[in-house]
């Protein structure tokens, strides 16, 4: 489903080149669950960004499906990041202006959804991430753990095939944390391509791959042989 | 050093309340190491903006060195906080237009400080927190977890009595908390006031007592007896 062949993503800095990712080949079949762990600045929203669509790599060659990335325009990439990629960043990026519900339909009507349908999959979603009592409040709001489930549900609302989530547990109590990543489980049994940044064990645990970045680069991949 | 008596803050959102804080009694005595867990919307953030003087109750009473707050006005607050209190949020806010370096020097220049003591305090906390490298990046080229620590170096750039830090560990590796965790040690060691919101457990163990926080109100406080 994924392939990453040498890919490297650089920022000229002045006179340095900071090497984000530095040389990165991997393969990730569908229906699999991976967690990347590392330590803070290895590269490992830069990986997950890359993989999104939401970042091109400065160097090798990034295949989704079989295609090469490179080949697509930003339209193209817009489109297959709308139906077919949900993504939780690290730092949630809701709309402030907007309610929790407007914040989950928004994906929906880019996707040409009509307004019913939408808000009902929106207060289905809202539910299962434990927030169907803050419909009406907006980001600024809510505390830092809603904030964080309200930009999981937002990246499901799409039903899409792949899931990919930057340390979408980090502000959430063992309880809550719990019930998201059982959600997610629920997400691999049907078959969807998870793959999570975190620095929990436990939440790495849970994946069928452990990929461990150091400096920009695969150090290691981890098989988790109870699955 | 810190007591709150009766502390409410509600929020009234249309016909409804909405209680953050429902009632809390404390007493914080000067050099305590606190932790405040809770689920995820329980009143953690709430509680810490209260005692940072970032927010006002609306019921009850908050005593900073037996001084009640509501007898303060707004400048005599900014100035506290600027003197005393180094607050690390659990969103960071730093400013996206400055470097890390003059990010760190800000609040040294509204306490009157001489711009090259400023600079050189400025570059001994990056070190401290691991970002010697980092000085001339801007938050949004760095990851989440050296912004967390940008933020962290910032609350202690005046030298404060009391670190309020909400979720400070969230977004980093085991080793580079482990890096702050001792940090944060230090700090209590030599006589300052620690209060940590966390969720993690490798964060709450190291305080000397934890407070569980539920729907508002202080449920129980823990007394870790290895200290
Ligand atoms: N401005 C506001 N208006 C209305 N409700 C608010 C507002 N700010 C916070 N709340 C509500 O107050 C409650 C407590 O929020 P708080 O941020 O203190 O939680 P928390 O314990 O820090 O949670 P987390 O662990 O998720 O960060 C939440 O249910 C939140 O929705
Ligand atoms: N726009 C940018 N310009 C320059 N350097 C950047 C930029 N964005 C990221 N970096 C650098 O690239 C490196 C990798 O960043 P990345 O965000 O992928 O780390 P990470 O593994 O997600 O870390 P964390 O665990 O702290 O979130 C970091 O050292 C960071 O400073
Ligand atoms: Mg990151
Ligand atoms: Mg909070």
């Amino acid at each position: 489903l994924v392939k990453l062949d040498g890919v490297e993503r650089h920022y000229q800095m002045g006179t340095s080149t900071v090497r984000a990712l530095d040389g990165v080949d991997l393969e990730i079949r569908r229906g699999d669950h991976w967690a990347i762990m590392g330590r803070s600045g290895s590269g490992k929203s830069t990986m997950l960004n890359l993989l999104g669509c939401l970042d091109r790599p400065t160097g090798g060659e990034y295949y989704l499906g079989g295609t090469p990335v490179s080949t697509l325009d930003d339209d193209a990439l817009s489109e297959i990041r709308g139906e077919r990629i949900g993504f939780v960043f690290q730092s949630f990026n809701l709309i402030p202006q907007l309610t929790v519900l407007e914040n989950l339909e928004v994906p929906l009507f880019y996707q040409g959804g009509a307004p019913a349908v939408a808000r009902k999959r929106a207060e289905e979603l809202a539910a299962r991430v434990g927030l169907d009592d803050r419909l009406d409040h907006r980001p600024p709001e809510l505390s830092g753990g809603q904030q964080q489930r309200v930009a999981i549900a937002r990246s499901l609302i799409n039903d899409p095939l792949i899931v990919l989530a930057d340390e979408a547990t980090g502000n959430l109590d063992s309880n809550t944390e719990m019930e998201i990543l059982e959600l997610l489980d629920d997400l691999a049994k049907e078959g969807k391509t998870i793959i999570l940044v975190t620095h929990a064990e436990e939440v790495a645990e849970r994946a069928r791959k452990i990929l461990i970045l150091v400096d920009g680069k695969v150090d290691r991949i981890i098989e988790n042989s109870d699955h």
